[in-house]
């Protein structure tokens, strides 16, 4: 009993030692943020406070693919029907979901939240822009875009990952036009100049950040054609642009789908990047395609060729046509 | 989620975007 009973008070003095310290790092941790936001306002531009190793490291160790499938898991099971209509008017009201836009309005045809989550809209409420060759491919909200310089792409402003470690190594080409040029280790952006194809070309990206209740569809945002998929098995943290802002390297870490092939200029790829309560991503021409499966090893990736003996072409897309969805879990 | 467009265009392709603002699926993006 008294071993219990000491065992017992070392567990109680070790808590106030830790919640102290804990409470310690989240001041000087708000503090520093504080500074930085005065400094913002006299105009001084102070560079983003990006997670050093460690933080990174504790933070891809909470298991976010096991909180993902539990929380996919709990949105399939269906809602007795008196249940649906708060369950989503809550979901509506926290995340400002406009239902006037959606294809069904009334709640109680939902069988579920991954339903709701599924939702359709209204064709009339998206017209697609005819006069511009790029659309947006999805609501949300630009949280990049530019120039690709130096093979570095930036995931908000000051923030950036490496291009090759996001898409991966450049063999996909193979498939599309039968060259494999290797791309040089120690000269970064020849990995750049195998992407660009026609003299002249630059490489550019956009960042699109879908928030919770914007509407998860996506579509093609120009006319091109899909030769190749790569699927990256990966974390599934959070993405919105605090933690973009937070982590450096955050899209090559989390879960993805690289579509890419070729468009009237030449190279072109949508890449689909799942998040914590979003690990599921369907592109609904690939029914090969499994994402946020329980098990996978650490830096891989899967390929998969939509070219095939009778279809040299791969699967052409539309600029506005359906491509694909997020799901929950 | 997020979605990353990368692709190559000519030089004189331009966006007509400001980042953080909001975008539908169906607006422009840019264009050359």
């Amino acid at each position: 009993f008294n071993a219990a009973s000491l065992g017992l008070q070392a567990r109680i003095k070790i808590f106030p030692l830790l919640f102290a310290s804990g409470g310690g790092y989240v001041g000087y941790d708000q503090y520093c943020r504080y500074k930085d936001r005065e400094l913002t306002k006299i105009g001084i531009e102070v560079p983003p406070r990006i997670a050093n190793a460690t933080q990174v490291a504790l933070y891809k160790s909470i298991p976010t693919r096991l909180l993902s499938r539990a929380w996919g898991r709990l949105n399939q099971v269906e809602l007795p029907t008196w249940l649906r209509k708060p369950v989503y008017s809550l979901y509506i009201w926290t995340f400002g979901v406009n239902m006037q836009e959606a294809a069904v309005e009334d709640l109680i045809h939902y069988r579920n939240l991954g339903e709701f989550f599924r939702r359709k809209l209204k064709p009339a409420v998206r017209p697609v822009c005819d006069s511009h060759c790029v659309i947006s491919p999805a609501d949300g909200k630009i949280l990049h875009f530019g120039r690709v310089r130096n093979c570095e792409v930036e995931q908000v402003k000051g923030v950036t990952y490496s291009l090759e470690t996001f898409l991966g190594p450049h063999t996909w080409a193979e498939a599309i036009n039968n060259t494999v040029k290797p791309s040089n280790k120690d000269d970064p952006s020849s990995f750049q100049d195998l992407l660009v194809t026609k003299e002249g070309n630059e490489l550019f990206h956009c960042v699109v950040y879908l928030a919770p209740g914007d509407y998860h569809c996506f579509h093609s945002p120009t006319d091109w054609r899909v030769a190749h998929r790569r699927h990256f098995p990966g974390s599934l943290m959070s993405v919105n642009p605090g933690v973009a802002r937070w982590i450096k390297e955050l899209f090559c870490h989390n879960e993805r789908v690289v579509l890419s092939g070729e468009w009237a200029h030449g190279f072109f790829s949508l890449t689909a990047v799942g998040a914590t309560n979003v690990g599921s991503i369907r592109i609904y021409f690939d029914k090969e395609l499994r994402t946020n499966a329980p098990r996978y090893s650490k830096g891989s990736y899967n390929d998969f060729s939509y070219l095939s003996n009778n279809n040299q072409e791969g699967v052409s897309m539309r600029k506005g046509e359906h491509l694909g969805e997020f799901n929950l879990g | 989620s997020t979605i990353v467009l990368l692709f190559e265009a000519p030089r004189d392709f331009t966006f007509n975007l400001k980042a953080g603002q909001k975008i539908r699926f169906g607006e422009p993006l840019g264009t050359m």
